[in-house]
């Protein structure tokens, strides 16, 4: 289940449509700081489902729709796609026809949102579901956020204990 | 699921004993369970030595040897139970010219069957992908990808 | 006690207010009271725009961006009360390199008053030193000096 | 008021007697990951007087003791001695004299602790009173622990306002 293609749309500091085509192997994020790299990686926790606005430096969820630069004004909705190959036929049954499964959310400043997996409608639950049991879901051990790579051995047993069991 | 959770934990035990001294190049750590008693409550301690010194409180350890017992942990639960794809941000920032080969050569064989993403700005870092991505902000306060690297 | 706060509090905010668009190159930045009627109780709340940004929630800064704005108050504090040395371990870490570079020259400007020591593992900031003294364990798990160099 | 020379005798990995001789301007101290750099600084804050454990990475003072490695075994006391310009006339006025102030601290696997300044016994309150209001004491704003930069910015409020009473 690779990732084949992310866009990123009006989310955290992309305001303008940006497409990331991704092969396997070692990709490497590099730019100064600030650019924008930890949001790209925000974007795709986000499109899985992330609802843990701390986990994505926010106070509250509409923090994430691009609000301005000195040049742009604010957009009115965030959204994320994420194209991932099919590969171990991780999609619903409903779908294990298709090569790939394409997620999009969307979040609009209303506070309105919406989730599709291939272009159907769906909830956040169908979302996650996807994820569930695949250690990129919500206990993931395989995703580090930045500053965090100590908290395996800074944590408490039992908080340890819970990512051991995701390997279960 | 007691069972499960058993087999798990001895399956990720078993590489983290062989993946610390790899990363380390030398040294000993192995995981224990806080009450082996109670499998539903046990929480997971870690034990860890680096080359050439004794087992101690994990938190004495360096800044540098926590993210990489970190890594250690990481990839053994990895091994165990491989996800699709593995996100990294900065993950190499602590560590020395040393541990950082030793961090990208385990991340290259691992590659084979999983999918990596990583932040950093370590130029040997940079040089072990297959693919870089560069991502800017030359409009004020917009991001924009300005370079991608696909080495074939 | 309420007048020395108060004083102290806009003196590190001018430098504050200087400071940060200098190792941001650009942007602005400055310090707020929580409760201004309140001297005795009062929070202090750091306001921060990096160049070509808006003003936001400080928490979504970036890892190196909340780093140097840490630098940059703690250099304010520095300067309106200046420390009789001050010790920096791995602070330039999440720093790029034209971000480094601006704050090795601050580093360098604030030395002439104050004895710094830095830990750092990047080349640039060793070369920036007056004195680079190596730390190693080539005996198991005994630290020794051995190298000391001084610019002269 | 400038560092000249620290003594570091049986503190975390200094087994052997290692002496620093150190001079005006920037010193970088570099090394692998472990040799022992962030073991200077805090042998530097324990002499200082600092009894905070946590921030020593410890459970017990005693952990600051050598406890020992695979060829050496433990040693029976920690020893740090710092030697000072007294620039400033920081002295206590009792040593107004002095060119130099001279900070002892020892620590006994059996608890027992000894202060002094200056070859002088004392307390650990006459140590700590030198570095009163000076910003090396308690709430210090130039001491930045590894891994500790970015407190300034996630610290609350009032946290804050304890670093600018400092430089009050
Ligand atoms: N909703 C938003 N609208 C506009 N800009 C935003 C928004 N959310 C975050 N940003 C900006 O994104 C920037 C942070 O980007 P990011 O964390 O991805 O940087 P980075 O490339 O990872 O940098 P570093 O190397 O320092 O970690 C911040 O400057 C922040 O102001
Ligand atoms: N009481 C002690 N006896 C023996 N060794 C100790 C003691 N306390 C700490 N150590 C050892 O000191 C080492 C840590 O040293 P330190 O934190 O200074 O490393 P460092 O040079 O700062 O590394 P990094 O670059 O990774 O931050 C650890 O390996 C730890 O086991
Ligand atoms: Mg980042
Ligand atoms: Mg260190």
């Amino acid at each position: 289940m690779n990732i084949k293609r992310l866009e990123i749309l009006g989310f955290k500091s992309f305001p303008d449509k940006t497409v990331f085509e991704f092969r396997p192997g070692i990709t490497a994020v590099v730019g100064p700081n600030g650019c924008g790299k930890s949001n790209v990686f925000e974007a795709i926790r986000w499109v899985m489902g992330e609802q843990r606005v701390r986990s994505l430096r926010s106070k509250k969820m509409e923090d994430v729709i691009f609000n301005g630069s000195e040049t742009r004004k604010p957009v009115g909705m965030a959204e994320v796609r994420l194209v991932l190959s099919n590969s171990e036929g991780l999609a619903p049954p409903s779908m294990a026809d298709y090569d790939e499964i394409m997620i999009t959310r969307r979040l609009f400043r209303d506070g309105e949102s919406h989730y599709e997996i291939n272009n159907i409608s769906c909830r956040l639950a169908d979302v996650t579901d996807l994820f569930l049991d695949t250690g990129v879901g919500r206990n993931s051990y395989a995703i580090i956020e930045q500053g965090q790579v100590d908290f395996v051995v800074a944590a408490k047993p039992e908080e340890r204990r819970v990512l051991i069991e995701e390997a279960a | 699921t007691k069972e499960r959770f058993r087999q798990a934990f001895d399956a990720v035990n078993e590489q983290f004993q062989e993946i610390f001294p790899f990363l380390f190049k030398g040294g000993e750590a192995r995981l224990e369970l806080t009450n082996a008693q109670d499998l539903l409550e046990t929480g997971v301690e870690i034990l860890a030595r680096p080359p050439g010194k004794r087992i101690q409180n994990m938190d004495l350890l360096s800044g540098g040897e926590k993210a990489l017992t970190a890594v250690a942990l990481i990839f053994s639960i990895f091994l165990t139970k491989p996800s699709p794809f593995c996100l990294l941000d900065e993950v190499d920032a602590p560590l020395d010219d040393a541990n950082l080969s030793r961090f990208n050569e385990m991340l290259r064989k691992l590659s084979d069957r999983t999918q990596f993403f990583v932040v950093t700005h370590n130029k040997r870092s940079m040089q072990e992908a297959d693919s870089l991505y560069g991502v800017t902000m030359e409009d004020a306060g917009t991001s924009r990808v300005v370079s991608v690297e696909f080495m074939e």
